[in-house]
């Protein structure tokens, strides 16, 4: 499991 | 995308067009804590610095532009538009109360030590508690008009909908975001008290002052 840091979120 | 992140994010949209619409169409912000307002311009400003810089969707961008143009809006009919009618008597809240340990958690808790990370990062955590001053100035009014509680039920949903999204995603696709996460957690116990009000006593509020 990762902290994906892609800001693909709102 | 999944369809807790849609739902959250037009339960967001349609909050912050409900609280726009009250004020364009009543021509007047009573009751409305403009601090809160600015806070969330703030959230918007800081968190979406890479509209320009990374593409992701076109709804990603879209729906920034739209949050972005929507807040500032509000902003401008709150403090210039009816600023006449804007209640600066009870909108007091200490909003440097707020900034200040959001600015050093932000310097302290984060994915990296970048301007773009600590800036997105104090975003979240600003978010979490931007909605204080208008909870607090209905706190002190002892009332919030039944529009009024509407926007702030489809405001707290959506950030409820966001748990049930990074639930998903936890299981789907193994993402999470820790920082988000926490922060989203807390944004929606704030909100845990007004449900229950909102819920128990219908759309007239009267906070026991």
């Amino acid at each position: 499991l990762q902290d994906s840091h892609l800001k693909d979120e709102l | 995308m999944n369809i807790f992140r849609l739902a959250g994010d037009v339960s967001h949209l349609v909050a912050i067009l409900i609280l726009l619409m009250k004020i364009w169409r009543s021509k007047s912000c009573a009751g409305i804590s403009g601090r809160s307002q600015v806070l969330f311009a703030l959230v918007f400003t800081t968190r979406y610095l890479d509209l320009f810089t990374v593409y992701i969707s076109a709804y990603n961008t879209v729906m920034k532009v739209v949050f972005l143009a929507l807040s500032y809006a509000t902003v401008y009919l709150i403090y210039m538009r009816f600023r006449n009618s804007y209640d600066s008597e009870n909108d007091t809240f200490r909003v440097e109360f707020l900034l200040i340990p959001v600015i050093g958690l932000s310097f302290l808790e984060n994915y990296a030590f970048t301007p773009l990370e600590i800036l997105w990062t104090f975003s979240i955590f600003l978010e979490s508690v931007a909605i204080m001053p208008q909870l607090f100035m209905i706190t002190k009014t002892g009332e919030a008009e039944s529009i009024t509680t509407h926007y702030l039920f489809f405001l707290g949903l959506y950030r409820a909908l966001y748990i049930a999204n990074w639930v998903w995603r936890y299981h789907t696709e193994g993402f999470y975001d820790q920082i988000a996460i926490v922060s989203g957690v807390v944004q929606t116990i704030f909100y845990c008290d007004f449900f229950y009000l909102y819920v128990t006593r219908g759309e007239e509020i009267r906070t026991p002052s």
